[in-house]
This record gives C-alpha cells, structure tokens and sequence, in this order.
C-alpha cells in the first residue's frame, strides 16, 4: 500500500497473505467462508498444483509469527469465468474463527458500489517509500464510476464493466505490487462488504491512475455456486 | 399504489380502442407498460389498461391522434414523449404530430419517394422515428424539426413548432433540472435509478445534490454538458442536447483567497502549482494542448489562475512544464491553522463530545449517508465550512460543530434531515493496543468468544446455552441418566466438551452440529438448531479499523 497507514492489529481480520510453501508472500487474499479464499487469478498464474500455495491467515505482519497466526494448505483453484482476474481457493481445512480470523461479506449479486463511495484496501505490498512496510497497511480510496475511469484524463477506455476503479485524483493513496488479490472492502450498515480483488494499476499511486480491482458482485452468483457445489 | 407507470401520464376512465391496437393478458399494469415499451408492430404511443379483469391493449395512437372514449374500469395510459408539442434546443427530441410546414405546406412521408426522393430515410435514421409525415429533426438541423413537403416546388421545410418554456442551461449545465430525457443522438435515457441495461455508480441516493430522477439528462460529474445513461445496450450514455439559458447564471459567492470544499468557486489569483510551477493561461495551447477554455465557458478560466472547472479534488492548472500536464495548486483552505492537530485522527471513535472528532465515518447511526457540509441538498442548513472553519467541516465527514452531545451530520435522505453518526465513545480506560499495556504475546486467540449463541463450524466449539431441540423438546442433562441411559457421553468422560447443564454441545465431534439427548421418552437423542456465527457477523471485525485516508 503506498501513502495510508499502518492498519490497527486484527481490524482486517478477512485479510490472507498467499504465500509459497517456503514462506513467501506474493499476494493478498480475502476469507469469504471458513474454507474459502477470495484472490486475484493472477495470482494463482504461480502454479497450477494446489501444494504449492499456502495461505497465512490472522497476522498482522508479513513474517506472520504471531501467535494468532493460523496456516492451511490449498486443496483447490478454481477460476472465475469470463477471464476476470477472480479465483478461489479452497483450504485444506476450514479457518478457525475468531476475533483476529473472521470472513468477510460477500455483496449481492450485481450490486454497482455507488462512486465516491469511501473503500479500503489493505495489504502487505510495496509501500514505496511511505512507512509501514513489513505490516498490514491500509489506505481509504474513494470509487470512480467507470465513465469518469474510460474517459481520456484516467484509463482511456481500458475498464471492463466486471472491474472498478478507486483511487484520488491527485494520487498518492493506491494499492501496489504484493497486494494483488487483497480486499476492496465498502462499509455498509455497519459491515465490510468486499467489493473488490485489488487486480492492477498503471503504476502505483500515480494523479489520474486509480487503482483497478476485480468487481466482486459480478461474480457473486459463481462464487456461492461454487462454495455450495464443492 | 401500483398503478403509475413512469413515463406515462394516466387517465382513469378513459380508453383508446386504435383499429391497430394489439391485445395482451397481464398480470398488472406495469407488465402492460411492457408490452408498450417493446411493442415492435408500430409505435406504442399509449396503452390502456382494464383493471377489473387485466385486460391490456397498446396502441400506436394517444388522445393527441385519436378520440379517447370512455371506458368503464379502465385506464388509459399515454407516453409522455409522445404528448409533448414543443421543442427543446434544435429539437432532436421532438416526437409531436405535426405535420405542416412553418408556410402551411403538408409534410410529405418520410418513406414516399415523392415528389422528392429523400436522402434522409427511417432505414437510416431507426432511432428518429421518421414516422408518417410527422416533423423531425433527425439531423439536427438548426431551426428545429422539418419535413420534406407535399410541394414539387418545395423540397423541404422546417416546420412551426413551439419552444418548450423552461428547459434550458447554464454553464456546463450542473444546475439543469429540467425534463429533458432524450440524448443527442436520439437514444432515450435510461432511468438513474435503474441498473438496466446499464449498470452504474451513479445511485440517487448517493449523489442526493445531483437531482438524478426519472430519466432526465444531468451532469453529475463535471461533464461538459448535461447526459445520460442510455437505454440501447450498445450505447452506454450521451450527451443530451439542452438549449442555453438566455437570462444569466445565477451568482455565486466567488472564493478569492482561500478554498472550501473542492474549491470550485475559487477566483482568486494564485497561479502556480503545489511543486511551485507556473500555470500555463488557459486561453493558451503550449506548451499543453487542452480544450478547457471552449469546454467550460463560465468556471472563471481566466488568465493562468488555478481553477476547479471539472470538480476534481481542488483547483489546479495545466503548467508551464512540457513535463508536467498538469498539477494541483496550492491554494490556502479556508480555516487552516497552523495549530497541530490534537485529536485522535486515526481512531474511529470520539473523546467527550466528539467535538475534536476528526476521523473519517460518514455514515449515521441508521445507516444513512452524509450530506456534505459544503452542500445545501437536501437539507438547507448554517453550518457551512466557512461559518465554522475550525469545525473541520471538509466533505460529508461526521462533526460536531455546535457542541451536542455526539458527532452527528445532515443526511442525505431528504426525509431525515440529521442523525448522530455509528460512532462510539472511545475507552477511557483501554489498554488495547497502547504500548504502555503489557499484552502476553504468547496468549492464544479467543477460538470462540464464549457463550456466544452461534457455532463455527460443526459446532465442536459450540459453549452456548441452547438446549432445545431442532424440534423444540427440552434437552436432557448430560449428567442425568434419565429419560435416556447413556455412558458414552457425560461430563467425566469428556470433561473438555462443556457438557454442564442440559446444553447442547458435539462431543463427538458429530458433522452435523451440537446436539443432545432429549427429554422425549421417543427420541433419544436430537440435534439442535444453532445459528452460524459466520452468518451472522462477516465483515464486522472486532477491533475496529482506524480507516485511514491520510497519506
């Protein structure tokens, strides 16, 4: 996360760091049901065998020893169709909830996030220069409609109706490299909803380049489907 | 009461009976408005509906083309669009029936080939609905809507149709309330609050200042003009074309030496950029090539100054830097003070009053969104940044500018004029997360908070105090050996599975949930119903995040 801040401890407690069996973190995630993570395709692009992820679950930093910490293996990839930058992975065994392990709330499906909606994204990704890295930081970022995001000033055309854009104008504030396949969350009636798979960028905090997520409500439908047929 | 149709004005009593009218059997009167709306064998001008038996008939004819009769029991519908006899602007949206030119020369159809052969044709034209010998202005011509005409001598005319009063803009048109709803390009606008066939962000209730009702074109972005969503699935939205006001704009109260809000009304003088760049005159296109000045002719674009025209975060200017596009000035806010801030900025609760309150929540205890402090829709009120500069009263941030007993804000629902805001006090006397506390490292996590009536899970955890059964009879005590005997599972032999009393619990690790022996002499043992904790509390996480903005 480059500018925000450094996140209170345990306050994401959806928040997953995907990382290879040897302990490296390359992505973020999101727990949406005991067994079940939420990331970014791109993500999985690693390997196609299960066994070589792993997923570190209620730690606040990246080295993750914590005494909170809870690890699983991967049993599943399952992919989001249409190419969006979407999968699931399924868990060896479920997560243990608990106040530092708690999945987050799925939107329904379809549901367009209203712009200048205030979301956050979180992640344990490069910070570039801003403090905090090596801990979960987060960043509050405001929605912008896909028109004002395809117009020439922003992306120029580049966004998917299944993608959302947040981001300030001036920059700044932005997910970056690392925290792919970590939460967009909205609040909403006093939860988070995850609204989006933080999924790419034209660069990292730059004016007028917002940061690009995956639009979870798209693939609200698939992803219960999934949940429920597997 | 289910019965209005938007779009359509309704006459109780009345009926249309067109010698073209096409019969349906519906269900109501919004599945009537349907076959209207997609009626392909002529153009659905009204539809009639019979209320005491669902009887529903659309036809190509409106009280405006053909006698309406009476009718018992029934309700006469007719589009709007199709009743309008005036223009707007050139007229594009003109969907009127008349058919005589402005020197009173009958129109001739738009698919005769004579006595002219036109060049503008319904097969070229679908969406101008060149329709009989109706006037048009499929290309927007610029005296409004014309027609070939019945004389050989006169190939074409533009024909007298009035100018609607009251539908007309200033500036880029951010202040345009009016009716209009169809797009430059012909395309009939999509309803703001409507996800069909479009799916947007731009909620009614969210952008509450913008005036997004029915389908009418706005500008609640800062768009050059006002536009719309679209209602062809091909076309996501369009410039609507809105004559200009001929009377001036309203006046604005210009800021001249500092900023509120976003800065749109700055028209002062600065004119060089945060990293100390000069503006390059916005009347000039070097070094950088911009149509600012053409697009937005009333945003004060004068000189070099730094100006806000398209309501992005504050003012900016394009620089004098070949490197540089673009950058954001520096323009003092109104209000600011060197004085360190002192509240707690990263926490999300407030101290005392919540009058030092200066986190990020905007949402009221209801769930309702903000009305920003810089607006006055829908709520007319005082407590402006400018009368409260110290109140830090920036964007739809919950305050407490006037000393109550909480944060609180205007809401955006015009029915609810102000709320207190979901915060909460913050501990007095916490040593959560303060580095003077001395937290265990070594504790383990809570599994399950205890007694929580919810199960994780199979319930394995499960502590709570249901003891009743998915069938609702009472539960046994796991220590009573009666109605049913049982050895396998009692307090001595699994002392770690919480079997006091008579609740249920999964001692044996049952992958259907907890269960217990019942006090039915007919059922032995039962499982019963609790509730997952997952369902009930995703997205709420026990420490509440700091949702930071700052960078």
């Amino acid at each position: 996360i480059v500018g925000g801040c450094v996140s209170k401890p345990h306050s994401w407690p959806w928040q997953i760091s995907l990382q290879t069996t040897w302990g490296f973190h390359f992505c973020g995630g999101s727990l949406i049901h005991p067994q079940w993570v939420l990331t970014a395709e791109h993500c999985i692009h690693k390997s196609e065998d299960p066994a070589y992820y792993k997923v570190l679950l209620g730690v606040h930093t990246k080295s993750g020893e914590e005494p909170s910490r809870q690890e699983r293996n991967v049993e599943k990839l399952m992919r989001a169709p249409n190419n969006a930058d979407i999968a699931l992975l399924k868990l060896q065994s479920p997560a243990m909830i608990n106040d530092k392990v708690l999945p987050v709330c799925l939107p329904e499906q379809d549901y367009i996030v209203p712009a200048r909606t205030e979301c956050y994204v979180t992640g344990w990704g490069q910070t570039r220069g801003t403090a905090g890295a090596g801990v979960l930081k987060e960043t509050g970022v405001p929605v912008i409609e896909n028109k004002i995001c395809n117009s020439p000033r922003y992306m120029n055309g580049e966004i998917k109706e299944d993608e959302l854009c947040a981001g300030v104008n001036e920059g700044g504030m932005d997910a970056c490299k690392g925290d792919s396949g970590g939460p967009l969350v909205c609040n909403s009636q006093n939860s988070y909803i995850l609204q989006g798979v933080t999924s790419w960028g034209a660069g990292c905090a730059a004016p007028m380049r917002p940061g690009i997520y995956a639009r979870v409500s798209t693939f609200a439908d698939w992803i219960n489907k999934t949940i429920e047929d597997n | 009461s289910g019965t209005e149709v938007d779009g359509y004005t309704k006459t109780e009593g009345a009926q249309i009976l067109s010698l073209q009218r096409r019969q349906y059997s519906v269900n109501n009167v919004a599945e009537c408005a349907a076959k209207c709306d997609t009626e392909t064998s002529f153009t659905c001008r009204s539809f009639t509906y019979n209320q005491r038996d669902d009887g529903c008939w659309t036809a190509p004819d409106n009280s405006k083309t053909l006698m309406a009769q009476r009718g018992k029991s029934t309700m006469l519908y007719e589009k709007k669009v199709y009743l309008l006899e005036c223009t707007f602007g050139t007229g594009k949206q003109y969907r009127g029936t008349k058919s005589t030119t402005k020197t009173g020369k009958t129109c001739q159809r738009w698919d005769e080939r004579y006595p002219h052969t036109p060049n503008i044709t319904p097969e070229e034209y679908p969406r101008a609905e060149l329709e009989s010998n109706f006037c048009r202005n499929p290309d927007g011509a610029s005296e409004g809507p014309w027609c070939y005409t019945t004389d050989p001598d006169t190939r074409w005319e533009y024909c007298d149709v009035a100018i609607c009063p009251d539908e007309c803009m200033h500036c880029n048109g951010e202040d345009y309330r009016g009716r209009i709803s169809i797009t430059e390009d012909s395309y009939t606008c999509q309803r703001w609050d409507s996800q069909e066939p479009h799916s947007h962000g731009y909620d009614p209730h969210a952008f509450s200042d913008k005036d997004l009702v029915e389908n009418f074109c706005r500008n609640p972005d800062g768009e050059r003009r006002p536009w719309c969503f679209t209602t062809d699935p091909s076309k996501r939205w369009d410039y609507c074309d809105i004559p200009r006001c001929t009377t001036p704009p309203p006046t604005i109260a210009p800021e001249l030496t500092c900023i509120t809000g976003n800065g749109e009304t700055y028209r002062g003088t600065v004119a060089v950029t945060k990293s100390n760049k000069t503006c390059q005159s916005w009347s000039s296109q070097t070094p950088h090539q911009h149509y600012y000045l053409q697009m937005y002719t009333c945003k004060g674009l004068d000189e070099n100054y730094c100006r806000n025209p398209d309501n992005v975060a504050m003012p900016w200017c394009y620089t004098t830097d070949n490197a540089t596009r673009w950058e954001y000035c520096d323009v003092p806010r109104c209000g600011d003070t060197d004085e360190p801030v002192t509240h707690p900025e990263e926490e999300d609760c407030y101290e005392g009053d919540g009058s030092s309150y200066r986190g990020m929540t905007s949402e009221t205890i209801s769930g309702k969104k903000c009305q920003d402090w810089s607006a006055m829709i829908p709520h007319n009120h005082s407590y402006t940044p400018q009368n409260y500069p110290k109140a830090d009263l920036r964007m739809n941030l919950c305050r407490n500018p006037d000393g109550d007993e909480a944060p609180w804000c205007y809401t955006t629902d015009p029915s609810v004029r102000w709320e207190f805001c979901n915060l909460e006090q913050c501990p007095t006397n916490s040593t959560e997360e303060t580095p003077t506390a001395s937290p265990n490292p070594q504790t383990p996590s809570t599994a399950v908070p205890p007694h929580k009536d919810c199960k994780t899970g199979n319930g394995e955890t499960y502590r709570g105090p249901t003891s009743i059964t998915t069938k609702g009879v009472t539960c046994q005590a796991w220590s009573a050996q009666s109605p049913h005997q049982h050895k396998s599972f009692t307090p001595e032999t699994h002392p770690d599975k919480g079997l006091e009393g008579n609740s249920c619990r999964n001692p044996g690790n049952d992958a259907s949930g907890p269960w217990c022996y019942t006090t039915d002499n007919n059922t032995r043992w039962d499982y019963c119903h609790i509730p997952n904790c997952v369902d009930s509390k995703c997205g709420t996480p026990v420490a509440k995040p700091k949702r930071c903005f700052g960078r």
